[in-house]
């Protein structure tokens, strides 16, 4: 019976999970592999094709709409959304612009996965009864580290799915862009290819997502002993999960239960790029709901 | 933390459209 329980659980949170994440890294992969059977992604590998990205995107700007209105939230990852809302002026670097406008069109994205990881921490059982305060924290501290993660099933060595699926931006690219955007990326995709070996299925990302939210030594929670009794039921559940996803892969618990240090270096490092962002770039505006996070982070 | 997390906070309690934010 209590088998039955756990595996009751992740059904019911990899429905959340589909409810709230529609690219599955089954889709990902399919489009990455060119199995998808619609039209290969748009590759964005220089400022030209950045800039014809911008068209691409127009071009699709109708079925994307729709996709928000049946609130089918799209996948984790930096989008092209709000390229196509500025123009690049008469004066200036043009190269600059489309790099801090790039950047932005991130940032929305980034508060939209945000609203879509809340509404998927809210249907873990027992979350909404925590604390309001500790979800606050518990939110705070993990939101990045899983827009980290669910950024993995869109990369590939060279480079990323972006924009819902519909672009693939090179690596290269992302990594000739000016200090600091350029650096931004390199330590996702080295995280990422090295997670990517797990093979982990979107049932499993479920499981581990919901552990990283319950993480219960996050600091300034107040009332931790329920938190750690809510990961403990979820960590019982990816357990057997794994097992029996994947019978033959040893150790894959504790391999990816490791992945969670790396994670913490990987949102520091994260939240020190945009620092720098914040004093190199003058007209760069952090979004409120991205400012909330960051602030007094680490 | 609540007063210093107020997006993150109405995100917890309302169902925030991606337009609000």
């Amino acid at each position: 019976p209590e088998a039955a329980d756990l595996r009751a659980l992740s059904r019911h949170l990899y429905e959340a999970y589909l409810k709230n994440f529609p690219l599955t890294k089954a889709k990902a992969r399919a489009i990455l592999s060119g199995k998808a059977g619609d039209k290969a992604p748009f590759v964005i590998h220089d400022m030209k094709s950045l800039m014809e990205g911008e068209q691409f995107i127009n071009c699709r700007q109708i079925p994307c709409q729709e996709h928000h209105q049946q609130q089918l939230a799209p996948a984790l990852a930096p989008g092209l959304a709000g390229l196509t809302e500025a123009h690049c002026g008469s004066d200036g670097n043009i190269s600059d612009e489309l790099e801090l406008r790039f950047f932005n069109s991130c940032q929305s994205r980034s508060v939209e996965a945000v609203r879509e990881v809340t509404e998927f921490a809210k249907s873990i059982p027992g979350f909404i009864d925590l604390d309001l305060n500790d979800q606050v924290t518990l939110l705070k501290y993990g939101v990045i580290e899983i827009l980290i993660i669910m950024m993995a099933p869109l990369m590939n060595k060279d480079g990323t799915l972006i924009s819902y699926g519909q672009i693939f931006m090179t690596r290269e690219f992302l990594k000739s862009l000016r200090k600091p955007f350029g650096q931004m990326m390199e330590p996702k995709f080295e995280f990422s290819v090295k997670f990517n070996t797990l093979e982990l299925d979107d049932n499993d990302m479920t499981l581990f997502l919901a552990v990283i939210i319950l993480s219960g030594d996050r600091p300034g929670l107040l009332n931790v002993k329920p938190i750690e009794r809510l990961q403990e039921t979820v960590l019982h559940s990816l357990e057997l999960q794994l097992k029996i996803s994947h019978p033959d892969s040893l150790q894959l618990f504790a391999k990816l239960l490791q992945k969670m240090t790396d994670l913490r270096q990987i949102v520091t490092d994260h939240v020190h790029f945009i620092q720098l962002l914040r004093k190199r770039e003058v007209d760069m505006c952090l979004h409120p709901l991205l400012q909330e996070i960051m602030k007094d982070l680490y | 933390l609540k007063e210093k997390h107020k997006i993150l906070h109405q995100l917890l309690q309302n169902n925030t459209s991606p337009g609000d934010l």
